[in-house]
C-alpha cells in the first residue's frame, strides 16, 4: 500500500495542557474529559503516553482553542486536588502542524522524515499523536510557519 | 457540525513500546522513527504527552505488531544509549480500539463517553491519540472485544 501525502496543516492559537503525575486507573481519563465536555470545551488532540505499568502513575496532555485556557485552567485546578494529579503545566503559544495522508501506517519512512525536517531545523516537538492518515505534533507558534513550508517542500507539495 | 460516529476499529496483536525519560531536545523523534523505519519497522501509533517544558526529559510511545516486538526490542536497546534514555519498557498483551467517526473535534462529548465506557468496566486505558476523525486508545487485549461490544452499544451501532 503506497502512501500519499496529501496536504500539510496548521492550527494556531491553541493552547496546551498538561497533567502531571495522575494516578493510572480507570475512569481518571473519563473525568477529565467529562469535566471538559460538560463546560463545553472542546478539546483538539489529545495524547497520552505509557510509563512503566507498575508505576501507578501517568501524564496526560490535550490542547484546546488559547481563548478557552483560562477556564480550562480554572476546571483543571479543582480537578488537580479531586484526582490526585501533582500539576497542571500549561502552555499558550503553541500551535499543531500535521501531515495528512493516506496509508501513513504501512509507511515508517513518513513520520521519520516530518519529524527530522523539524529537528533539523532544531524546532522541538512537545506532543505527538497519529493515525493512519494524519500525523500531528505540537510546536512552538513562532516555528509554525516554518514548519509548514519546510514539510510542503519535503514531501513535494509545493510542485503539485 | 454535528458529529457522527461511523464504527468501531480493534487491531490486535500489538505491542507496546515505551521509552522512559528522553532528553527533550530537536532531533530526538527522528532519530528514534528513523532508526525505525531503516530497519523496516511498520509504527501503528505514536504518542508524547508533554511534561514541563523545563524538566528537560520528556517519554514517548509506540506501537508496533507483536511479531516485530523482539527486533525493536534490540534496536531500542542500542538506541537507549546512545540517546540517553534512562529505560525501554515493552507490553505484548495490548490492543489498539477506536472509536471512528466526522466532526468528533466540535464533539467534545465523544471522547469522554469512549472513556467512560472504559472506566465503567474497570478497563485501564494506557496510551491515547486523537484526531478529529479518531480516537484511539491501547488497552490489554483480554479486554478488547468487551470494549468493542460496549462502545457499538453506546454509539448505537448495533441498531444500525
Ligand atoms: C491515566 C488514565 O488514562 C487512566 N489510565 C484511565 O484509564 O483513565
Ligand atoms: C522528545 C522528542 O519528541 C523531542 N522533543 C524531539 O523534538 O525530538
Amino acid at each position: 500500500e503506497k502512501f500519499v501525502v496529501s496536504g500539510i496543516t496548521c492550527k494556531k492559537d491553541e493552547a496546551k495542557v498538561n497533567i502531571i503525575n495522575l494516578p493510572d486507573r480507570p475512569g481518571i481519563a473519563a473525568r477529565i474529559f467529562s469535566e471538559l465536555s460538560n463546560n463545553n470545551i472542546n478539546v483538539n488532540m489529545i495524547a497520552q503516553s505509557s510509563l512503566d505499568d507498575n508505576s501507578g502513575i501517568n501524564n496526560i496532555s490535550f490542547t484546546v482553542s488559547r481563548e478557552d485556557l483560562p477556564k480550562v485552567v480554572k476546571i483543571m485546578e479543582n480537578l488537580k486536588k479531586e484526582l490526585g494529579a501533582k500539576d497542571v503545566i500549561t502552555s499558550n503559544n503553541i500551535a499543531i502542524v500535521s501531515v495528512v495522508g493516506i496509508g501513513m501506517k504501512t509507511n515508517p519512512g513518513v513520520a521519520a522524515r516530518m519529524f527530522s525536517i523539524l529537528g533539523n531545523e532544531k524546532i522541538n516537538i512537545e506532543m505527538i499523536s497519529t493515525s493512519e492518515i494524519k500525523i500531528s505534533v505540537v510546536i512552538k507558534e513562532e516555528f509554525a510557519n516554518k514548519a509548514v513550508q519546510l514539510l510542503h517542500k519535503e514531501f513535494e507539495l509545493d510542485k503539485v
